[in-house]
């Protein structure tokens, strides 16, 4: 029965998820990062938790809305906006990392 | 916090623009949807040297279309809400285009924002700041501000916007107090007479430069004529419009040169009969006559010793057998018609010679003339190039040539299914090849990836282009190489490219992306490869470019014809 319905840790993976394909999509966070659900593999998920957090920070700023590193209220009221489908950050747009 | 200009920035300052022919919105009047288009780049017109004129074309260099979910770029639509629209950067093809989402509810006349609806003014006057090269910019109020704010009846351009645009491309006062600066894309009006001069016509024809002196936006000056864009009555505006130069007369080319009649060849040489067989009558046989035992004879084979050595001395009757039989008699040699001795000795393969291997390929055979289907290699473009083995594969239609360290191959081109017979038998063509790291030989067909290694087909292929992790929706891939800048395996396709991961075996998942980061290349390419001299050469059509990987751009805008170099015609 605890497998039928989503618990807490597995609603908030899911949040997870999508706010993670937001910021890949908007250049807050590398594509590619190792998957989510596998976090307890050691320092991996450490360095990745911290550029999750780094990302939300980053989002939080860039948006004007307070800087908690969690995903919020303010932060997925954020999220659900009308926004212009073009990254914030244009990393993205250098190939094999040289930064212009 | 402050605006952000992303890098690329038009060359000049009188820009055109249009609304696609082809992606209209599917819910707007296209007037009413123009006329707002056009107050959206007058947001920026009025803050800056620039200026904005509506063309009928698809070649203008802000092309507005209206799409719905994955519309050939990288940038996927989502539906209604979220995601409304995205814009390109300076740039050729694709450069300085606009996109937005046809499945919004788009506002034309600007609303109090409580309602539903988004104004299509507001988000161009946005996506118009990505065309022109501003990034987003984390300043709230801003029209660079990436969230949509809805928009004020009495809009102006915020500063931050105006400090961006200005910092681009100049502000209208400074051209007031200096006059125009070169930015300004000159207007080019013919002498009629060179026929030279009929390519700048056309030119002329497909452009013509009027510069407007928009007075729209406040729309109540006395003498406002109401907004008719191109074309406007000819009679109104004499001087801007040039005359249409009559096209000049056929140039009348020269007779075609005729060609000196065949050699005749010498007759035949007439050679020897051809030997007889020796009689096959006394050739010994291998094997015993079959003899059948009756029930009181020994039967020989029941026991092992039944057959007698030679050295044995047998009074049996059965005639010798050999113990090898697979050696067969000696039979009489035939005169070899083509043994060096003989004078009319010529031999059938290709003689090495110790020349020094030349970087560039020698001159196709001229004197083959081609077969009917064979491509005509001083006159074509390519499907693929290669360099497999350090030898250059080039391949169109069916056949491929290959040119090695001292030149062609004599007998080229031949059917590519020769040299890898488990591609299809029907054959019509290839896409793209390339080498990978691992040595083998990956070919695209349509939809599907071939791996051989050398000449034998890998087990588990061919395989689905979608396997590799690329759209199920693409049909082919234009082009294959490993970029040996870094070392990376690039896909290309349209106007878009992927970059692969060998180990992985997919594409990686920032891709695909917009084929403008190779600068000057384009479009639909048809092939790429790396050549002996560490250079990219990209080929379109019956031309090819020189890429230079540091600086990520042509070495040349003109193509180079590709015949002269690499068929050596």
């Amino acid at each position: 029965a605890s497998s039928a319905a989503p618990t807490r840790s597995d609603r908030s993976t899911h949040h997870s998820k999508s706010v993670r394909s937001y910021l890949q999509n908007f250049g807050y966070l590398k594509k590619g990062q190792p998957e989510m659900a596998n976090l307890l593999m050691g320092d991996v998920a450490q360095s990745y938790e911290d550029d999750f957090r780094i990302a939300i920070k980053t989002l939080q700023e860039f948006g004007g809305i307070p800087v908690t590193g969690e995903i919020d209220e303010a932060t997925k009221e954020l999220i659900k906006k009308k926004r212009c489908g073009r990254p914030d950050r244009e990393e993205g747009d250098i190939e094999d990392g040289r930064r212009k | 916090k402050r605006f952000a200009v992303q890098g690329e920035k038009w060359k000049y300052t009188n820009l055109t623009w249009s609304l696609s022919s082809s992606r209209r919105p599917s819910q707007l009047d296209p007037h009413v949807t123009r006329s707002v288009l056009a107050r959206a780049l007058d947001v920026w017109q009025q803050a800056s040297r620039l200026t904005f004129t509506e063309v009928n074309s698809d070649d203008a260099d802000i092309v507005v279309s209206f799409a719905k979910r994955y519309h050939d770029d990288a940038y996927p639509f989502d539906g209604r809400g979220s995601i409304l629209a995205h814009a390109f950067f300076p740039g050729s093809g694709r450069g300085g285009d606009a996109h937005f989402d046809d499945d919004e509810l788009w506002l034309l006349q600007p609303k109090n924002d409580d309602e539903d609806g988004t104004s299509l003014f507001a988000v161009a006057a946005h996506e118009f700041g990505h065309s022109l090269g501003l990034s987003h910019s984390s300043v709230k109020g801003a029209l660079m501000f990436p969230w949509y704010q809805g928009i004020q009846p009495n809009f102006v351009l915020p500063e931050d916007d105006r400090n961006g645009i200005q910092q681009m491309y100049g502000s209208k006062e400074t051209e007031r107090k200096w006059g125009k600066i070169p930015y300004y894309r000159p207007i080019e009006t013919p002498p009629p007479t060179t026929t030279t001069t009929t390519t700048t016509t056309t030119t002329t024809t497909r452009r013509p430069y009027i510069h407007h002196h928009h007075n729209t936006h406040q729309g109540h000056h006395p003498n406002h004529r109401p907004y008719t864009p191109y074309p406007r009555n000819p009679n109104l505006y004499p001087k801007y419009y040039p005359e249409k130069p009559s096209s000049p007369e056929r140039p009348t080319y020269p007779e075609r040169p005729t060609y000196p009649d065949r050699p005749s060849y010498p007759d035949r040489p007439s050679y020897p009969d051809r030997p007889n067989y020796p009689d096959r009558t006394n050739v010994p046989t291998y094997y015993p006559e079959r003899r059948h035992y009756n029930a009181t004879e020994e039967h020989p084979r029941r026991n092992h010793n039944h057959y007698p050595r030679p050295t044995e001395t047998t009074t049996q009757t059965t005639t010798y057998r050999p113990r090898y039989p697979h050696i067969r008699p000696e039979y009489p040699t035939y005169p070899r018609a083509n043994s060096p001795s003989d004078p009319r000795y010529k031999p059938h393969y290709p003689v090495k010679t110790t020349a020094k291997p030349r970087l560039t390929p020698t001159r196709a055979p001229q004197h083959t003339t081609p077969a009917p289907d064979k491509p005509d290699a001083c006159n074509t473009n390519y499907d693929a190039v290669a360099l497999i083995r350090n030898e250059l594969f080039i391949f169109k239609n069916k056949y491929h040539w290959r040119i090695g360290a001292s030149g062609h191959y004599p007998n080229y081109p031949i059917e590519i299914n020769r040299m890898w017979t488990e591609l299809p038998r029907n054959l019509t063509h290839v896409d793209a090849v390339y080498e990978r790291p691992d040595r083998k030989i990956a070919i695209f067909v349509g939809k599907e990836l071939y791996l051989f290694d050398s000449q034998y087909l890998v087990t588990g292929y061919p395989k689905r282009l979608r396997e590799l992790g690329l759209p199920e929706s693409l049909e082919k891939l234009d082009a294959a190489m490993v970029w040996g800048h870094n070392g990376k395996t690039y896909f290309y396709s349209g106007s878009v490219y992927w970059k692969f991961d060998e180990d992985v075996g997919r594409v990686e998942l920032d891709y695909p992306r917009d084929m403008a980061m190779w600068k000057g290349v384009g479009y639909n390419i048809d092939s790429v490869f790396q050549w002996k001299d560490g250079k990219t050469y990209f080929f379109k059509g019956r031309g090819y470019w020189k890429f230079n990987d540091l600086r990520m751009r042509v070495e040349q805008e003109r193509q180079l014809p590709s015949a002269p170099f690499w068929m050596g015609c």
